[in-house]
């Protein structure tokens, strides 16, 4: 459903995020 | 079966609930959000009590007061602290947004301390040790990850979540059990 398919996108790009280097782990 | 206990604190008073097996994929389970979460755990069944360290595989309690999650428990997460790390971010800075997300880390202890309940009654002197485990699990969680190897994990996590969404047998037996109501 589409809250669904929100959330795995939302998710994804955060992970994608991640890899590259943008998210400031502790 | 994963025996899993979810707390729901609201105006200050908890009700504890049973799902037979969601521990092992409870991290997937808080994928969706507070709301979805609590649409999904207000129709299980209600305990009277938090299993305990034993039985107990995973946690998850939900203070609607606080706008605070504490869990523990799937198998991604269990051995793997650099993950539970990355996850809990990933939750805060997602779907999670404007919640405290914490992940209990001695477990049903961690659990019960918060509910103000006699960590007594969840700790079990009868758990076995079995070595060969114990430097396994050990092993697992000294090992470094690097960014990129976390990604992957919470990739794979994502995956396996999206391979499996038919499988959530807590869902299909409620469905079943209401079916049954209805038919007498």
């Amino acid at each position: 459903d589409r809250h669904r398919e929100q959330v795995i996108q939302q998710l994804s790009t955060w992970i994608a995020d991640l890899r590259e280097g943008k998210v400031s782990l502790p | 079966g994963h025996r899993t206990n979810y707390i729901l604190i609201e105006n200050k008073e908890h009700d504890i609930y049973y799902a037979h097996w969601d521990a092992n994929i409870i991290g997937r389970k808080l994928f969706y959000g507070p709301d979805s979460l609590v649409q999904y755990i207000r129709p299980l069944s209600v305990s009277e009590k938090l299993l305990d360290t034993v039985w107990g595989e995973g946690a998850a309690l939900v203070d609607m007061d606080q706008q605070k999650l504490l869990f523990w428990g799937d198998e991604f997460l269990w051995h793997t602290p650099a993950l539970v790390t990355c996850f809990v971010q990933m939750l805060r800075e997602t779907t999670w947004k404007g919640w405290q997300v914490e992940w209990a880390s001695e477990g049903q202890v961690t659990i019960a301390k918060y509910l103000g309940v006699d960590t007594q009654t969840v700790l079990n002197t009868e758990e076995e040790e079995d070595d060969d485990e114990g430097e396994e699990v050990e092993a697992k969680e000294a090992t470094t990850y690097t960014v990129a190897e976390l990604a992957n994990l919470l990739d794979q996590m994502l995956q396996n979540h999206l391979q499996n969404l038919d499988y959530d047998p807590t869902a299909t037996i409620r469905s079943f059990i209401k079916d049954h109501h209805k038919k007498g």
